[in-house]
């Protein structure tokens, strides 16, 4: 057989180091290409909403610079005239959707604390916001845990649904902590 | 091995990896919602 | 040689003059109130007066914005965000500005004063971005450069009816401006540079939105050409580095964007960018080749007994924009090669084939790849006009017995086995979708195996193949159907060899691929 790299036993070699050192198999046998953030399956076209060769994820709706009549924009000059943005005078719809599309930023915190001053209970692995229905007690409650039906607010379809849920108490986030610099403004 | 002009540009790549473009920087300054990236718990959806 | 006496001063006064016009109300709508003052002011203090004062005002400006930025960015005390505002402050201010001269300079209908001043500006800014790369070393920060560039590109593809009528030259210009700051010039723009040419607007006009679409392909495949010739040196030592890393995997995000959306310019410009991405990467290879025309349908590669020449597409021959004959080089030598396909003469062709192909003794160095792949496809190509000249169509029978075979069949013979690998890479590197390159060079890879005189080169070209199908997805449709057929048909006797026994792994891999096929 070849002995030197250009034959099977130089393949062979390769596919043993890389067992041991990944950082030798990400050129050869390379990675999984599904992983990198980019939706491969979607219908539309990926570019309109690509974000940054660094980034793991695409644009997020506010991101991306439309061209909209000046007059549109918030003028600098005007910005302090403006009522400030208090999230306690806004619906529960306005609040999922500041939460849902500011992932990663203050304004996802905050929105988090007032849908949690508005009973709502996010739930740490099921990664949904979670609230008691009018009228609808737990059937079991115990210190650690309750069950029973509850609304859950479902992101796709944008609606609250109601379901039976068993929640661990110790799976359901405390009051989310502002950072102490946090001007939304 | 690197001949010594590659060395050199990967020298200045590796440099220019400690500051990164950030998003914002392709985008256009929004003075009344502009991006304020912070830590939040992993268990927070990332942008839908 | 020197500014005049007092411009520095001066343009450091209207410049202060323009970013507090800019900022302010009564700035107006996009500011074209504080222009038409703001352009008066530079009359006044004459500097639209010569080119030569107005090239010197853009690049003090430039300098001003950019000794800001570092300035700004050296107070530690800020958060990001405020430095970037502090930068974005002046530097939005200073970007508007150069929009509205582009757009105003010279009467609506004269597209050349307003091409030609931001061919000006871009090259001022590229300028002092490449003296400042080499003036500060691994100090040097992209920020101001890639603010400058991003919201200028932004400015000037607004939907307003003078940009449109202008916006190819406009995108040539920063094509023009990208390539002299491509990577092997600029490596400390590097990150910024990629993230440029990935913005959603510079991709939607370069590949989508162009008036005659393909216009902006040949520009844009130069700058992934640029990018791929750049990391080539670091990614021969398979161990990558962090950041190493990161621009690959940047990399693959972008040629994944353009599989997705742009599957022909990936098609239409494959062999360039084939030409240039080093053979051991092979996953960023593949992905490239997998690409195939959305209106295309891809048969199952593992369809039984499919029958690849009955295909309706594998008559085809594909697009290939490279022009590959003429990297055939020197002119005698493609001068004999030509002779020999149409003659088999000069006898001596084959015996000094290898020499031509043999550039140094360096290990891993030996050959000139470039010229190893125009050769490859250029007999191929012959190949496929003489085998459609005779009125037949490549299969195992009609491309035997043949000048272009002969040349084929001595690379695999006469070769050593680094020169081998490389020739059966550049053979294989044509294995795509459904066309007549596909086709002739899947029955050619088969021939030389079934035909070889010695089990080395069998070996070889199992290797080549095998180290396509072990890396993850995508692989291309033209690599399956090659592979399935090699060991699945008994007249290549694949399974007898030692070489598919040689370990518990190998072994295991053909059988899993050959578990997939049954």
């Amino acid at each position: 057989m070849v002995t030197d790299p250009f034959g099977m036993v130089g393949l062979l070699t390769f596919i043993r180091a890389a067992e041991t050192d990944a950082n030798l198999v990400q050129l050869a046998l390379g990675s999984d290409l599904t992983t990198l953030g980019l939706n491969l399956n979607s219908p539309e076209n990926l570019y309109g909403t690509f974000q940054s060769p660094w980034a793991d994820g695409p644009c997020r709706p506010q991101d991306i610079d439309f061209h909209v009549p000046s007059e549109y924009l918030t003028n600098l000059h005007i910005k302090d005239k403006l009522a400030p943005i208090k999230l306690s005078r806004y619906g529960e719809d306005l609040l999922f959707y500041l939460y849902y599309t500011h992932g990663g930023e203050v304004l996802q915190l905050a929105a988090a604390a007032e849908l949690y001053n508005r009973d709502w209970r996010y739930h740490k692995d099921e990664r949904v916001w979670i609230t008691r229905g009018p009228g609808m007690e737990p059937s079991v409650k115990t210190n650690s845990y309750e069950m029973g039906m509850y609304y859950y607010f479902d992101c796709h379809r944008w609606c609250k649904v109601p379901k039976e849920f068993h929640l661990d108490y110790d799976k359901l986030e405390e009051r989310p902590h502002l950072p102490a610099s946090f001007h939304h403004n | 091995p690197l001949s010594k002009d590659h060395a050199y540009q990967l020298a200045m790549m590796e440099a220019a990896a400690h500051h990164l473009p950030h998003p914002s920087d392709s985008e256009r300054l929004r003075h009344y919602l502009p991006r304020n990236p912070c830590p939040t718990p992993t268990y927070h959806c990332p942008a839908m | 040689f020197d500014d005049p006496p007092g411009l520095q001063d001066k343009t450091e006064y209207l410049l202060r003059e323009w970013v507090n016009m800019y900022h302010s109300p009564a700035g107006g709508r996009d500011s074209t109130k504080a222009f038409s003052a703001f352009v008066n002011q530079m009359h006044q203090q004459g500097i639209l007066k010569t080119d030569d004062l107005i090239t010197r005002f853009f690049r003090i400006c430039t300098e001003l914005c950019v000794k800001l930025c570092y300035h700004a960015l050296s107070e530690q005390a800020h958060t990001a965000t405020l430095t970037r505002s502090k930068c974005f402050h002046t530097l939005d201010a200073f970007v508007r500005l150069i929009a509205l001269l582009v757009k105003h300079s010279g009467d609506a209908a004269n597209s050349v004063t307003k091409i030609n001043l931001l061919n000006k500006v871009l090259g001022i800014v590229a300028g002092v971005l490449l003296h400042d790369h080499e003036k500060r070393g691994s100090d040097f920060q992209q920020l101001p450069y890639h603010r400058i560039f991003i919201m200028l590109l932004l400015e000037l593809n607004a939907p307003e009816h003078v940009l449109e009528t202008i916006n190819f030259q406009v995108m040539t210009a920063f094509c023009n401006a990208f390539h002299v700051l491509r990577p092997s010039k600029a490596p400390g723009f590097v990150y910024s540079w990629l993230e440029l040419i990935s913005h959603r607007i510079f991709i939607a006009r370069m590949l989508a939105t162009m008036p005659q679409q393909k216009q902006g392909w040949p520009m844009y495949a130069q700058l992934l050409i640029d990018i791929f010739k750049f990391v080539t040196p670091f990614l021969r030592n398979a161990d990558l580095s962090k950041h190493v890393s990161l621009l690959y995997k940047g990399t693959l995000r972008l040629l994944l964007v353009l599989l997705h959306d742009f599957p022909e310019f990936l098609c239409d410009y494959h062999y360039g960018f084939c030409d240039v991405i080093p053979p051991n990467c092979i996953q960023m290879r593949n992905l490239i080749l997998s690409a195939f025309p959305r209106n295309m349908r891809l048969p199952d590669p593992f369809t039984p007994n499919l029958k690849v020449d009955m295909l309706s597409d594998i008559t085809q021959p594909p697009r290939i924009l490279t022009n590959f004959a003429a990297m055939i080089q020197p002119v005698t030598f493609k001068k004999e090669l030509d002779s020999y396909i149409k003659t088999r003469s000069p006898v001596t062709f084959l015996s000094e084939l290898r020499g031509h192909l043999q550039v140094s003794h360096e290990p891993g160095q030996r050959y000139n790849v470039p010229l190893m792949n125009a050769l490859v496809l250029y007999v191929g190509s012959q190949a496929i006009a003489y085998i459609h000249s005779k009125g037949s169509t490549p299969s195992m029978n009609t491309i035997t017995h043949s000048s272009h075979m002969d040349i084929f069949q001595n690379l695999a013979v006469d070769l050593d086995t680094e020169g081998r690998y490389l020739f059966l890479n550049a053979v294989a590197n044509q294995l795509r979708y459904p066309n007549s390159h596909t086709h002739y060079f899947s029955c050619t890879l088969l021939y030389l195996f079934a035909e070889a005189n010695s089990e080395a080169i069998q070996e070889q070209i199992t290797r080549v193949l095998l180290e396509r199908l072990i890396v993850n997805r995508p692989h291309p449709w033209g690599l399956l159907i090659t592979f399935i057929e090699l060991i699945r048909n008994p007249s290549f006797k694949f399974w007898g060899h030692d070489f598919v026994h040689c370990a518990p792994e190998i072994e295991k891999l053909f059988d899993t691929v050959a578990r997939s096929c049954m």
